[in-house]
């Protein structure tokens, strides 16, 4: 279960003040299935960085599973989003240095998991997402659509219970786009909650509950 | 005019070899508007890389205005680059170390612009884009799609007589995204040769041309 309530999200640059998020509120039940929609700018990456635990709102509560995570210590925020949430970054965010293989295990080896168990499911998630003969490439051997996908395989590998995504298919042509897609509603109907972001009309249309985000306010909240 | 003659590209990666380009020809006519499609991994990358001078084929010839591209110094290739060519690259290559208005005015250093119209040039690409008010923003400091506008900003600041966009609004929703591509169609109007790479099935219905690429190869032009 994820609370968010009057989340507000301001940067400071020098004198000038960006509000990126200003008094946000959403709840979303564990299982759901959202879509995030709105303009280039409006703050949809902002407030899933903060749904996430990679950000910390300027002022507002925010409960995950009943934890109030302002109060949560650094090392309980971190195994929070180590176990509990898969997260797929608008930029991907690999390393730049390793190998997809590698890229998608580094989640595991946070976690505690043998080698060979990494290993295994690591190449298993590289599959599901159509890259089982790019193991060996690093990102810059690999095209925009590929890295994007090591980044959704990195994201599923430790069987998170809440699956956020950030224009999870933007650099995928539209069939890679679906099959990702159906890979994404396949865990959520086993339990996942899913959350994605996106500016793909056609994909929106597949959410049950749409919520639209302008000038860092929800405007609107749609059952589909 | 652009002529692609029988274009292969190959990576090598110690033992293993990626055909990226497997024989391509295209001619593309000055003022030409053309759109390249393909799904992930097929090549489109490549094949924009290679137009536009930033990477080498590993076999076939390519010209551009009647000069085979191939024989040029490296000199003659960055004078060539920098005056006539604009790109946008797909992970948007933005100095993250400058702001928005510096990032567009590099082109024009290059260039031997003076500062004062370097200046005024580049605040009025940024304000086309519809970024005038985030000119003194770093990459790290706006959003993807506020991130990829700065990206085509810096692609037109140089007036270019060939512009390549590898997937322009990729980041964007849909009404950012028809802007930016109703700024670039203007540009062809007025003589721009347009070359766009894009996953998105409505924009490529826009282009009188279109072309097909699979697994590295020209399998479908339409002429629509
Ligand atoms: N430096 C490299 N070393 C090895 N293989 C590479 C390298 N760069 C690209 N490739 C491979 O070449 C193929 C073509 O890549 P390219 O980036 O051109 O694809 P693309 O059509 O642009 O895909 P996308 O739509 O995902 O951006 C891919 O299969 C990719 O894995
Ligand atoms: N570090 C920062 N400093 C200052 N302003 C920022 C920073 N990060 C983001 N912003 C601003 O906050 C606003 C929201 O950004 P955000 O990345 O959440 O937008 P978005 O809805 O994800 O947009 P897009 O669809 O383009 O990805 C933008 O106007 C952006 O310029
Ligand atoms: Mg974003
Ligand atoms: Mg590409």
């Amino acid at each position: 279960m994820i609370e968010l309530r009057d989340i507000t999200k301001t940067y400071r640059m020098g004198k000038i003040a960006v509000h990126a998020l200003r008094g946000v509120s959403l709840e979303v039940k564990a299982g759901e299935l959202v879509a995030i929609v709105g303009p280039s700018g409006s703050g949809k990456s902002t407030l899933m960085n903060i749904i996430g635990c990679f950000d910390v709102p300027t002022s507002g509560e925010y409960r995950l599973e009943g934890k109030e995570v302002g109060r949560l210590t650094d090392n309980d925020l971190a195994r929070l989003r180590n176990r509990k949430i898969g997260f797929v970054f608008q930029k991907f965010n690999l390393l730049p240095q390793l190998t997809a293989w590698e890229n998608v295990q580094v989640p595991l080896l946070y976690a505690g998991v043998r080698l060979q168990e990494r290993r295994e499911r690591a190449a298993k998630a590289l599959r599901q997402v159509g890259l089982g003969d790019r193991l060996h490439h690093r990102p810059n051997e690999m095209s925009g659509g590929q890295q994007q996908r090591v980044a959704i395989a990195r994201a599923l590998v430790t069987r998170p219970s809440f699956l956020l995504a950030d224009e999870p298919t933007g650099n995928l042509d539209s069939n890679s786009g679906r099959e990702i897609m159906d890979l994404l509603f396949s865990l959520n109907e086993e339990g996942t909650t899913l959350i994605v972001v996106t500016h793909d009309g056609l994909l929106a249309k597949r959410f049950p509950r749409l919520v639209e985000i302008r000038d860092g306010q929800l405007v609107r909240e749609e059952v589909q």
